[in-house]
């Protein structure tokens, strides 16, 4: 999706 | 009520069961949101957890099991060390019916993400219903939605083919029933767009508690919480960014 952020670019995996 | 709550945004997902009680972390499919689940120990009759312990479920059978229980049954989980099932047991205290159901478990291999600690701008706590209610109607006119928190209020508001709609909440005080009052803790002023499609998904947990509360930050995921008396159900989402 067009400007839709994924979750990843804000929680780093653990 | 909490698998029914998830279930349409992640399909096969561990439950972490340890000392704490059963906790449950998954992004959805497009890793745009991620739920966080937990049922605290207090909140089960008994609990005995001997070693920590992943099941791994596939939420679609575990509703299909489900519903086989009927609203004011006892419900038991049981898993073996290193277990391939989990048993499930319905028991009807009043006319002595016990079901005993097991469905399979299966290994998934779900990544963790450590979820930051953050102060958010703006924390706002709403009668779910009505949160749930302003995402139906705005999903009607738009695929995404603006949110804005400011000093006087927060406001939804959204824009498509066919027009233009937006509802603003005010800070509001219910003596008499809490659970109806809106309050705004505004750090900063807060602008975010979101899509619909996920908020009106998360509201599925709208049966969990009355209240709902929405923490915003600017270019942060919006956490999204149902508290229980012994848990909650997190959901958090990452933002659309602009043209």
């Amino acid at each position: 999706q067009a400007g839709q952020k994924g979750i990843m670019s804000f929680f780093q995996k653990k | 009520q909490v698998v029914d709550a998830i279930k349409d945004l992640v399909q096969d997902c561990n439950f972490d069961c340890n000392d704490s009680g059963i906790a449950l972390q998954a992004m959805d499919n497009s890793h745009v949101a991620l739920v966080a689940m937990h049922l605290k120990t207090e909140g089960f009759s008994q609990y005995r957890c001997d070693r920590n312990i992943a099941l791994g479920v596939n939420l679609a059978s575990l509703q299909k099991v489900l519903r086989a229980a009927q609203n004011e049954d006892l419900l038991t989980l049981k898993a073996e060390d290193a277990p391939d099932v989990l048993s499930l047991v319905f028991e009807n205290s009043e006319n002595d019916r016990i079901s005993e159901y097991d469905i399979k478990l299966m290994d998934i291999d779900q990544e963790h993400l450590g979820i930051p600690d953050t102060e958010y701008g703006a924390t706002v706590t709403l009668p779910s219903a009505e949160f749930q209610r302003i995402c139906r109607d705005l999903m009607l006119i738009s695929e995404s939605v603006g949110i804005e928190a400011t000093k006087e209020g927060i406001k939804f508001s959204c824009a498509g083919d066919i027009g233009s709609g937006a509802v603003t909440l005010r800070q509001n005080a219910n003596v008499d029933k809490p659970e109806l009052s809106t309050t705004i803790e505004l750090q900063e002023p807060v602008a975010l767009t979101f899509s619909l499609k996920y908020l009106v998904n998360f509201c599925k947990a709208t049966g969990l508690s009355s209240t709902v509360t929405l923490s915003l930050s600017n270019e942060v995921p919006l956490l999204i919480e149902y508290k229980m008396e012994h848990g909650f159900v997190r959901f958090y989402l990452a933002p659309k960014i602009g043209d």
